[in-house]
């Protein structure tokens, strides 16, 4: 489903290169869950932008589904990231003055989906997620836990074959965020559905079955549970 | 130094009435090392942003250092915080287009410090979270847990009494989370440093000499080590 091959990163500011991948080979199959590791700036945020198909690669291979991304516009990224992927990004990128329900809806108005169905199926991932009281508050009524909890609702509601979670519980306390694991698991039983999680916490890695671990924009070593 | 008694918060929303915290008595010495724990939207980051002079209560009183700041205007507010408190934000809260050192050199421009020993004590702050090589990267060039550790340089620039920080590890690595609970440690044995500190692990809350434990807007129980 996933394969990347020899995948490298450079960000280049006026004269200094950032080498943030340095060459990452990785195959996922359909319906595994994947923990990612590793320090503050190993790469692990913009390995999971390019799986997610917000970004590409500088060189090296990214297929997906058997389809060869690594070079495609912004358009046709941008349709296979609605069409498959929910994404919670570690900063949550939550619109600025529009109650939670109505972000969470917002896949669905991309993906066609009727309006009142839309709500319905909104209102019952905030429930997943243990907003249902708080649909109509905007993210600056929101605690830090609410605001990435949204997020996370807005990843899941379109059913995408891929979850790709960039620190999903940074914010939760343990409680909170074995109930997210829960669900992710959940849906993984239930659906098939593959997730690729980054995270830094141990007890969070350890409702994944493998372990990828990242240093210096390489894969230092993997373990599998 | 910090005194809370029976302090209230209440959010109007329309007819909705969201009590955030429902009566806290806190104290806490000058150079204590507290940590808060509590599950997602029980009242933490309320409860600090009130302590830090972001905001005031709806009722009982705050006395900061023998005064009561309950009721003061937004400027008596501003100068308390500027020259007493330094605040690591859960959201970060940087300057959108602006490079790290100049968003760590902030403080220092509102306390009149001189140019050449504002970029100094930038730079050297910068340095001391492990982002030296970074110091002209804008936010969006920085990875999460990097953009977290630029927030804690800036909240220790000035020297503050009192530390203030929301989940500052809740994007970094355990490696790097013991970096910075390490510096936190060792301001508070030079400098008498007062931190409270908001956290979800336990590990992390293992630093402090004293935790205190919120549920539903209310002290459930405190631990001391
Ligand atoms: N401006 C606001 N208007 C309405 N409700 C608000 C507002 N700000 C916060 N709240 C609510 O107040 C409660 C407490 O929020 P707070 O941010 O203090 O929680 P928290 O303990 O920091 O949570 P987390 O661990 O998720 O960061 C939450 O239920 C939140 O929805
Ligand atoms: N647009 C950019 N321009 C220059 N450097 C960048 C840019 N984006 C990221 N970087 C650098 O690339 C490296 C990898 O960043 P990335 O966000 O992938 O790290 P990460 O593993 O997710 O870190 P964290 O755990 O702190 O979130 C970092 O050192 C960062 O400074
Ligand atoms: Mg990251
Ligand atoms: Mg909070």
């Amino acid at each position: 489903m996933i394969t990347l091959e020899e995948v490298t990163k450079v960000y280049v500011m006026g004269d200094v290169e950032v080498h943030a991948l340095r060459g990452i080979s990785l195959h996922v199959e359909a319906g595994e869950f994947v923990a990612v590791m590793g320090p503050s700036g190993s790469g692990k945020s913009t390995l999971m932008n390019i799986i997610g198909c917000l970004d590409t690669p500088t060189s090296g291979r990214y297929i997906l589904d058997g389809h060869d991304v690594s070079h495609l516009d912004e358009d046709a990224l941008a349709r296979i990231r609605n069409k498959r992927i929910g994404f919670v990004f570690q900063t949550f990128n939550l619109l600025p003055r529009t109650p939670a329900v109505e972000q969470v809806e917002l896949p669905l108005i991309y993906a066609g989906v009727p309006r009142g169905e839309r709500r319905r199926r909104a209102m019952d991932m905030l429930a997943r997620v243990g907003l249902a009281d708080r649909a109509r508050h905007h993210p600056t009524e929101l605690s830090g836990g609410q605001q990435q909890r949204v997020a996370i609702a807005r990843a899941l509601v379109t059913h995408p074959a891929i979850l790709l979670a960039d620190e999903p519980t940074g914010n939760l306390d343990t409680q909170t965020g074995e109930e997210i694991m829960r669900l992710f698991r959940s849906l993984h039983e239930e659906r098939g559905l593959t997730i690729i999680m980054v995270t830094h916490e141990p007890d969070i890695a350890a409702w994944a079955e493998r372990i990828v671990h990242i240093r210096d924009g390489r894969i230092e070593r993997e373990e599998r549970r």
